[in-house]
């Protein structure tokens, strides 16, 4: 299947 | 390297500071499908080592590989990276070119 729409998750450490 | 064999940089960042100071965006299943560094804070451990950049993507942590792990479990990889006490560092392999290799 194709990629999902892009996801802005963004994880900060 | 041949134009199929990006180039890719082992960066040892020694836990100096309280936090790894980085942001990553991406993971499997998404247009970016190895977490990418978009965010590296003054002050923590990541910007204290000096090796690592904006717009790399991360391949390995500490040998173990991102690539099919969707964004929530490179996170989660990357912050146990982070919180093993038993290792005083995080590895992290990375490349400059945004390719999943």
């Amino acid at each position: 299947s194709p990629p999902k729409e892009y996801e802005d998750e963004v994880t900060f450490f | 390297p041949g134009l199929l064999e990006p180039t890719s940089t082992l960066v040892r960042v020694m836990k100096s500071a309280s936090t790894l100071g980085i942001a990553i965006e991406g993971g499997a299943n998404t247009r970016q499908p190895l977490p990418r560094i978009v965010t590296i804070q003054r002050g923590g451990s990541a910007h204290n080592c000096g090796q690592l950049k904006v717009g790399q993507v991360i391949l390995e942590v500490n040998g173990l590989s991102l690539r099919g792990h969707e964004h929530r479990d490179a996170a989660r990889i990357i912050a146990e990276a982070f919180k093993n006490k038993e290792k005083d560092y995080v590895d992290f392999l990375v490349t400059d070119f945004n390719v999943a290799l």
